[in-house]
């Protein structure tokens, strides 16, 4: 699975997520990706939210969405909003994987629960990093 | 105002003996192309939906990640396909599954969201409008790579072992599987 979010420089927020889904897979299977909200979710007012990782857990949680509702309702940063819903709830459901979220001020969170990630991110003075996990 | 950019190649199993130091600069050379293509788009103005379409036609295009070219197979063997995009500022999101054809997955969810009612769309219709719109059709060959292909031989020999019976009856069965093995 690959994704990637983004704030323009109209405070415009997107997000986008592709994937070939699970190995072996039968039976028209579809993970999180492809639903909105829970895979792949983005809304100016709270977050740009791109998810990898068990798919069904994803599904079950709405994880995506999950993270824009505590940030709406319960007021939580970006950063605690994402901390929660992937090495809390998730968790706490034996959901494995992670995600990478961005809010309207440009800050940036990429929490996971898994033992492998991928990740990169670009601020706006051009400074940026890969990471392997 | 500000700009910013977050990207993900996907998680999984990272076995540090897997990853040799050749296979982790390719990983890290792909991701930094990708990041540096989406920040372009930014810095020169253009939306965060153009630079992570940006980002994301190129990850799909290496075939070092499950997306696009180098995607993992299903069961019968075949890439099958899926991908989403969302606009936080109209609310406006695409999203297509059971891809086998198109090249850019990314870029007919697209194409879903700006140029049609619906928000999902699936397998041969999604592809018709995929054709309808003009986007670049490959054979399911072109996202198969000979990694991928050993990785489901392995699963299915392993699969076979824990239920063989089940390979009798033609069906795997639905129920959770003690060995909570998820590939399948």
């Amino acid at each position: 699975t690959v994704g990637a979010v983004a704030l323009d420089q109209f405070g415009n927020l997107a997000a986008g997520t592709s994937t070939g889904g699970m190995t072996n897979k039968r039976y028209g299977r579809v993970g999180d990706v492809p639903i909105i909200g829970a895979g792949t979710y983005a809304r100016n007012e709270t977050c740009a939210v791109s998810c990898t990782g068990h798919g069904e857990f994803f599904i079950r949680q709405v994880v995506a969405y999950d993270v824009a509702a505590l940030m709406a309702y319960k007021g939580l940063s970006l950063q605690a909003a994402t901390e929660e819903v992937v090495n809390q709830k998730l968790k706490q459901i034996g959901g494995e994987g992670g995600l990478i979220a961005i809010d309207q001020q440009g800050n940036i969170a990429m929490p996971f629960n898994s033992a492998g990630m991928y990740r990169g991110y670009i601020r706006d003075d051009g400074s940026w990093k890969v990471m392997i996990y | 105002g500000k700009i910013a950019l977050a990207i993900h190649g996907g998680a999984g199993m990272i076995l540090k003996e897997n990853m040799s130091p050749a296979l982790e600069k390719q990983y890290r050379d792909k991701l930094s192309e990708a990041l540096q293509a989406g920040y372009k788009v930014l810095k020169a103005g253009g939306t965060s939906l153009d630079a992570i379409s940006a980002v994301i036609v190129i990850l799909e295009e290496s075939p070092l990640f499950n997306a696009g070219k180098g995607a993992v197979l299903t069961n019968e063997g075949r890439a099958e396909l899926d991908a989403a995009i969302m606009d936080g500022k109209t609310g406006l999101a695409g999203a297509v599954a059971g891809l086998t054809t198109v090249k850019n997955p990314i870029l007919l969810a697209r194409q879903v969201m700006e140029h049609s009612p619906h928000v999902m769309m699936i397998g041969g219709g999604a592809e018709k409008f995929a054709r309808e719109r003009g986007l670049e059709m490959v054979d399911n060959a072109y996202f198969r790579t000979d990694t991928r292909e050993q990785q489901l031989k392995k699963i299915q020999e392993k699969e076979k072992k824990a239920a063989p019976d089940s390979q009798d009856k033609g069906a795997a069965p639905l129920a959770p599987r003690p060995d909570d093995d998820k590939f399948g």
